[in-house]
């Protein structure tokens, strides 16, 4: 794998998205998973439906939180996603308006990646996109304490402050690197681009901050 | 109480605008009979719902502010005390509330508790010093410009001098948070800055994914080579 990746520097990225407020980052979560997948595999870059999925994925509890890994089955079962303009986000539960007419994007499988944090760089990395592997992204939510005053920079925090053990946030790996000697993972977040980095965060990479290298998961195309 | 063990398990949740209605029901049981003017407010709201028969009981941890007081023979708490931490449990049944319970003690403001933690235990560095004299003057700035870059708007002058507390709250804890990150990140203002802890992770975070075991995927395959 190369030392650095970005897959927004390929287009494979659409524009940051902000949740409100509502506890609906697993929803953003997958959502941009799918989009990449789908942009691997059909090199098209669609901005996907989070709402169709707080709406029509009864496992989960649209504001009130979700699990990824229901997210994929509901995309799945439901047959596809939509796009954001054919089924816009609101920010709150509504009555299911799926329309299988409409689904742009579908999915055959997920799978769940190692919770090795470093074997998770080459995951990310070209080369490797005929493997579920090779997801660009995965779903390594962070617990929240200092994502409330981050700004900017590669977050380091103790652990006691974003254990591993209290994860209650989905987000999205974008990409890799090092800035002066600090490797970093670069995360896409959804609480709007006045939000961290330009909507984005990055946190120290191959000390498993922030329980990173846990629940990380991928759609399969 | 829950009708059986699965009842008390299922539908415990945390969120703010379901609790809304329950909260500002116990606010008007606590204010019934004062006069306009003397009444609390409510401040932040915490809480978890479970069913009950044919309703829904709510179990609510609230903080409510009491107006300034400055005659003793009519005020309920001392001065320096006028924030609240009270419980409730209301019971919503055929769209009727009933309070169940209430228990309210006072506290002391949060900018105080965490002023004294933060030189106490966290800053080894300032841990005698105390906060700049114009500690006070230089919060209010910089709460201002949070407002007019954020565009905030608060309903009453009670809640902006809340939420001003809370903000004065957070801007140590990122102080905080900064002094103890080993990394490159600056911490600080953002748009949660007016957000209690408990507030911002009920709008925003996902306590299901701590909670629940999800759905069993398969196993990325292992890459074969390097």
């Amino acid at each position: 794998a190369p030392h650095e990746w970005d897959w927004r520097n390929k287009g494979a990225v659409t524009k940051v998205k902000d949740q409100g407020m509502c506890g609906s980052c697993w929803a953003f979560s997958v959502t941009g998973n799918v989009e990449g997948q789908w942009f691997l595999k059909r090199g098209a870059l669609l901005s996907l439906s989070e709402q169709e999925l707080l709406d029509c994925d009864t496992v989960d509890k649209a504001c009130l939180g979700g699990l990824p890994s229901n997210a994929y089955s509901a995309i799945k079962t439901l047959g596809g996603l939509e796009t954001e303009d054919d089924y816009s986000y609101h920010g709150h539960l509504q009555t299911c308006s799926f329309s299988a007419k409409k689904a742009r994007v579908y999915i055959n499988d997920s799978v769940e990646l190692t919770q090795n944090e470093l074997s998770e760089a080459p995951a990310l990395a070209p080369g490797l996109t005929d493997s579920p592997r090779a997801s660009p992204w995965s779903q390594p939510p962070t617990p929240s304490s200092p994502l409330q005053f981050y700004r900017r920079g590669i977050s380091h925090p103790l652990r006691p402050l974003c254990s591993p053990w209290f994860i209650d946030h989905a987000v999205l790996l974008v990409g890799y690197g090092n800035r002066s000697d600090t490797p970093f993972w670069a995360i896409k977040n959804s609480w709007g681009s006045d939000w961290g980095e330009e909507g984005y965060y990055y946190l120290h990479r191959g000390s498993g901050a922030c329980g990173v290298n846990t629940m990380a998961s991928s759609a399969v195309v | 109480a829950p009708s059986s063990p699965a009842a008390r398990n299922e539908a415990w949740v945390s969120a703010f605008p379901e609790l809304l209605g329950p909260a500002r029901y116990a606010l008007e049981m606590y204010n019934h009979g004062r006069a306009a003017g003397t009444r609390a407010a409510l401040g932040s709201v915490r809480g978890r719902v479970r069913r009950a028969g044919r309703g829904m009981v709510y179990s609510l941890k609230a903080t409510l502010e009491e107006p300034p007081c400055n005659d003793p023979t009519v005020c309920q708490l001392p001065v320096a005390k006028k924030t609240l931490l009270c419980s409730f449990e209301v019971l919503n049944e055929l769209g009727k509330h009933v309070l169940l319970r209430r228990n309210c003690r006072p506290v002391e403001t949060k900018v105080t508790d965490d002023r004294n933690e933060t030189l106490s235990s966290v800053l080894p560095l300032s841990n005698k010093a105390p906060l700049p004299q114009d500690f006070s003057v230089r919060m209010v700035s910089i709460f201002k410009e949070f407002v007019t870059k954020y565009n905030r708007t608060y309903e009453t002058k009670e809640e902006a001098q809340w939420r001003m507390s809370v903000f004065a709250s957070n801007v140590i804890r990122a102080q905080k948070i900064q002094a103890l990150d080993r990394g490159t990140a600056q911490y600080g203002v953002t748009k949660f800055s007016d957000l209690t802890e408990e507030e911002f992770r009920t709008f925003y975070l996902n306590p299901l994914l701590k909670e629940k075991p999800g759905r069993k995927m398969r196993l990325a395959k292992a890459v074969p080579d390097p």
